[in-house]
């Protein structure tokens, strides 16, 4: 484990007293090795560790603690903070039909965490409206309204052959018609270098002004997080992230390159399969996880 | 990077290093790739970054290159592929294209909606079963997709079906009773056919990160995975976690996924494959 690392490092410190720069650049080595094995982005953990060595160096050990907590103590404190620390993780849904607009790669869970926000939001009081905006994938519409019967939230039904954008539309009237509140709108899986694809987002955004965007990211995302973070972000604009799968046992290096790059908070974890297996993201539980 | 002119200095090995983490090669297996092209380079007196790339290039092809063996059919009918993996990586999808691909060829393809557990699953493969011309066998959603597998062997045998692709739910592979699912899956198909499934065929999706060499241990420990398909190549993940899973586990890489159409399927070519690693 990485305690077991840094001890190791430390060892050869007489007492306690400050961090000396060449212990804390010899403690942060080990540092490296286990955020890269977590998946977190090579050149993200490059700013991190420089933040951190800054952060360190000089610093008066605690008393109750040994130089190698305490780095890990700084590490970990600086992981927490960079991920949102006790930030406001609230959905933002003012205004008279509010919609929250899930994107992301294709797999990712955005029809899954749809419902899953749907019920959510249900057991506060809210009468949320699921959208299928997905016109491509076979079944995803029947996918939505079968997890939306399961929760018993309603669920647009597009017309055969319906632009994405004239659903959202529709949908946006019907569920102002119905009081509704607020939209859900899933949208089809993409690539973030897909150019028409990622146009068609923008005009959906364009269309029906949702008040939040937000990228539902697979935790077991590896180095590739920060180019579709930034893709969707550069392309859309987000307002925050999803992320999903973290009922598994990938350490969730994405949650960090995801927010180290585009500064967006986390909002949600996906912790399982079925609807009710959604949480507020915790930064101090995916920080231990990352470190190992 | 290793162009001509470049010369072979401490900055390099740096970029090197992040060349192949940022690919998702991962820590170690990118540290043994330095290690050996450190020494080479000190064997042989190279100075010029030119010559590291054949080097590194041939190192990457040693792990590979054994690995490469297409996908074919058995002689004898059908031939049985259990498809597998974690949620969302594209086994319906795969299971699609690898059917268009052999009713293609004039092969008769029986298709199996064993995934009896998650919303509108039968339905998606009914589609995609239609649209490559295979023949579907499903039971209501709920079922027990043993059951499920069991009649769509039997089926695929009396009527001498060429092909019989599996489809199961994803679950992820930490998760011990959907394992024992899958485990109990496979032995009744042995149970009906000793040889069956002739393929247990892991699906990958390339953006992930380490966390797939996991899932492709733990489904080998329990399933005895005989062959992957890595797919969503056509995105910027560039799928080096290959290299670490030829390495630990030398599972036999067939197919590679490059899009969501019928058509994009390709085989794994180690060559292609370590040149897309470095584009
Ligand atoms: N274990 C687990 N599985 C999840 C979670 N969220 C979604 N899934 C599963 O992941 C798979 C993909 O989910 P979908 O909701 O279909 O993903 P999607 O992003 O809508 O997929 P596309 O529309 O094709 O892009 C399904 O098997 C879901 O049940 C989660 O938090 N944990
Ligand atoms: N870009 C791209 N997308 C792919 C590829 N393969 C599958 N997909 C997409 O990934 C998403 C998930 O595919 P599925 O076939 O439903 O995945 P699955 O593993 O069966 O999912 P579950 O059954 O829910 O676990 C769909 O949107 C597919 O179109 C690929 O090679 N490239
Ligand atoms: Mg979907
Ligand atoms: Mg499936």
């Amino acid at each position: 484990a990485l305690s077991e690392r840094l001890e190791g490092v430390f060892r050869k410190l007489r007492g306690k007293g400050k961090l000396r720069e060449t212990d804390v650049r010899e403690a942060l080595k080990g540092v490296r090795l286990a955020l890269l094995e977590a998946d977190v982005n090579y050149k993200v953990v490059k700013e991190f560790l420089k933040a951190v060595e800054e952060r360190a160096v000089g610093e008066e050990v605690m008393r109750s603690l040994t130089p190698a907590q305490q780095v890990i103590k700084i590490v970990r404190d600086e992981l927490i903070r960079l991920m949102g620390g006790e930030d406001h993780r609230e959905l933002d849904l003012k205004g008279p039909t509010p919609v929250v607009m899930l994107v992301g790669l294709q797999g990712s869970g955005k029809t899954t965490t749809a419902a899953k926000l749907a019920l959510w939001l249900k057991g506060r009081g809210k009468k949320p409206y699921l959208v299928p905006a997905d016109p491509y994938r076979p079944a995803a519409g029947e996918q939505l309204q079968r997890l939306a019967s399961q929760i018993g939230v309603p669920c647009y039904l597009p017309k055969e052959g319906e632009a994405v954008v004239e659903t959202a539309r529709r949908a946006r009237e019907e569920a102002s018609r119905q009081s509704l509140s607020p939209v859900i709108l899933d949208t089809a899986g993409r690539l973030h270098i897909d150019e028409a694809l990622m146009e068609e987002l923008v005009r959906l955004k364009e269309e029906v002004g949702p008040r939040e965007v937000l990228l539902v990211a697979d935790a077991m995302t590896g180095q590739d997080a920060v180019k579709v973070a930034r893709g969707f972000e550069e392309a859309l604009g987000l307002t925050g992230v999803i992320l999903t799968k973290l009922d598994g046992d990938a350490r969730g290096g994405a949650a960090l390159s995801i927010k180290a790059v585009i500064g967006k908070p986390i909002k949600f974890a996906g912790v399982g399969e079925r609807l009710d297996a959604l949480e507020p993201f915790h930064p101090s539980s995916i920080a231990s996880r990352i470190l190992g | 990077l290793l162009r001509p002119g470049k010369a072979i200095e401490e900055g390099l090995w740096e970029e090197l290093e992040e060349l192949l983490i940022e690919a998702d090669v991962g820590v170690a297996a990118t540290q043994r790739l330095l290690e050996v092209l450190k020494e080479e380079a000190r064997r042989r007196d190279l100075k010029g970054a030119e010559d590291l790339y054949p080097l590194l290039k041939g190192e990457i092809l040693r792990t590979l290159k054994p690995c490469e063996a297409p996908f074919r059919l058995q002689k004898e009918r059908p031939t049985v592929v259990f498809v597998v993996g974690v949620n969302g990586v594209g086994k319906t999808t795969t299971i699609a294209k690898i059917a268009h691909r052999y009713t293609s060829q004039g092969r008769r393809v029986m298709v199996a909606a064993a995934d009896t557990f998650r919303a509108a699953a039968i339905d998606q493969l009914q589609i995609w079963s239609q649209r490559a011309g295979a023949q579907m066998v499903r039971h209501r959603e709920g079922a027990d997709p043993s059951a499920v597998a069991y009649d769509a062997l039997q089926a695929a045998s009396a009527r001498g079906y060429d092909l019989l692709l599996i489809d199961t739910a994803g679950r992820l592979h930490t998760k011990g009773d959907l394992m024992e699912e899958l485990k109990k899956t496979k032995r009744v198909l042995k149970k009906l056919k000793e040889e069956a499934p002739h393929e247990v065929l892991l699906v990958l999706d390339a953006t992930n990160g380490q966390n797939a060499l996991v899932q492709a241990k733990t489904f080998h420990q329990a399933l005895e995975v005989t062959g992957i398909a890595l797919v969503k190549l056509d995105g910027t993940a560039k799928g080096g976690i290959l290299v670490a899973i030829a390495e630990e586990l030398k599972i036999p890489l067939r197919f590679l996924g490059v899009g969501e159409g019928l058509e994009d399927l390709e085989d794994f070519e180690a060559e292609a494959f370590v040149e897309a690693l470095f584009s």
